[in-house]
């Protein structure tokens, strides 16, 4: 399975997705590797010293004598491994431009090691260009994470419609896994009455885990590490293992 | 003054601080402008329905006929009008390639309104691309957003790398006006250690004013108002107010 993490809105929790819900399929035994396709490189960020990085995802994208394996790293969780970027992939869209093969890019060097790896879960940045193109064309499910917010729910029209455009010819078996709700509120009205539009729009395919707004979250990328081992009996962890046994029974 | 607000870090508070910071000015009877750089289009959509938009921003920077003067509207705030945008904005990148005039297509075409407005402030999208780089291009002045929390941090380096390669030779006479910590939550302590460290690298370029979590300037947007008429007494209203004093201060 690989999963893509996307939505165009910025700060909506997609790297905070991608970290804790890699780390939890880690957790249950499951080959996983994180890619970051993201040059502000935030996953890549929470395991390693992105300065002191030779190659990574930019270099697999553009030269092709560079492979996945050459880059993948082991980071301090087991079972997890990490496909690092840097500040250098913002470069990727000027990069291919005129390329035919341009969207296709990560799906053909993703095929090298796709089957060593249980679950591949895939971060990208808040854009709906060349990046998350080549995310959305490579991976068969997407999760759509949503700020119960005002401008979050407005921007999704927009993201639902490169989908169908992805659908329709370069993966016609992409797969919207389901949206799911974070940075929640319980106690302000807005919240709530975002929640309820939320599920009038996409119905079930709103994961019944909701993500509440833990600080322990925010912190955990602090001090390198997963939200389960700096913090397991928080909230932020209970909700994002609950996510992945959701997960798991949607697949 | 042309003030662009920039961060390519999503969801730190760049159109919350656009919206309100404009509005504060058209509050003290300055004739402002507020430029929607952004594709997703958070700024327009608070003032306006954008599904009724015939041209828009995009329309503007690529179609030589099509002047700023067409796109203008009024909004419910005096002193304050609006250059909306809406999603096919995101086409600019690819419509524009190879112009050698890209990077100077809003400069340009700003030249004709600019002086019928006392300040013209620029919403941006989360990325360092050539959307980005026209409001750099064009702008005076930059004030830099930045939530008190590990990612906000560590993106800087690469904003600051931009804003050196546009003052080089398109716009030598960019200033960084500020750094505003936003979305500050006093309780935390990540975020207390965040600000320390936000001011040891910034020193005097940060804002006194900080502005703290406050539900009002997340419900604001949804009831279409800016904070001043929405929630007046509320303390978003108050330091959004004092930070435009703090603005004036430094022009
Ligand atoms: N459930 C949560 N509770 C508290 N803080 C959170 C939560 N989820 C995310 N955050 C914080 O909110 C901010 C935005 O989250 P994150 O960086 O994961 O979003 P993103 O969508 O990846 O952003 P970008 O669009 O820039 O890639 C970060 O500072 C993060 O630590
Ligand atoms: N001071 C604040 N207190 C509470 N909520 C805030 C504050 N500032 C911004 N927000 C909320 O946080 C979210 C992100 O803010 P905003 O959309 O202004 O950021 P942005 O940088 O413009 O995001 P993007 O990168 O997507 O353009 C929004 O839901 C907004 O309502
Ligand atoms: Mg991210
Ligand atoms: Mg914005």
């Amino acid at each position: 399975m690989i999963l893509t993490i996307a939505n165009q809105k910025g700060g909506v929790g997609k790297t905070t997705t991608a970290i804790n819900l890699a780390a939890a399929f880690a957790k249950k035994g499951k080959k996983t590797l994180l890619l970051d396709l993201d040059p502000q490189s935030n996953s890549s960020l929470t395991f390693l010293d992105t300065h002191t990085l030779q190659k990574t995802v930019f270099d697999v994208l553009t030269e092709p004598s560079v492979n996945f394996r050459d880059i993948i790293r082991h980071t301090s969780v087991l079972h997890l491994d990490i496909a690092p970027s840097k500040i250098s992939l913002a470069k990727l869209e000027s990069n291919l431009v005129g390329e035919f093969d341009a969207p296709f890019r990560l799906k053909d060097k993703l095929d090298a090691v796709r089957t060593e790896y249980d679950f591949v879960v895939v971060d990208t940045p808040p854009t709906l260009g060349l990046i998350t193109v080549n995310a959305l064309v490579a991976c068969t499910h997407l999760l759509i994470p949503i700020q119960s917010s005002y401008f979050a729910l407005e921007g999704t029209d927009d993201l639902l419609e490169t989908v169908e455009r992805v659908k329709a010819r370069p993966n016609p078996d992409l797969k919207v896994l389901g949206v799911l709700i974070t940075l929640h509120d319980k106690r302000t009205v807005l919240a709530k009455d975002i929640y309820k539009q939320i599920k009038s729009v996409f119905g079930p395919k709103v994961f019944k885990t909701v993500i509440s707004k833990n600080v322990r979250l925010e912190e955990s990328p602090a001090y390198k590490e997963a939200i389960f081992s700096f913090a397991p009996h928080s909230t932020g962890a209970l909700e994002y293992f609950k996510l992945s046994d959701e997960v798991l029974d949607r697949v």
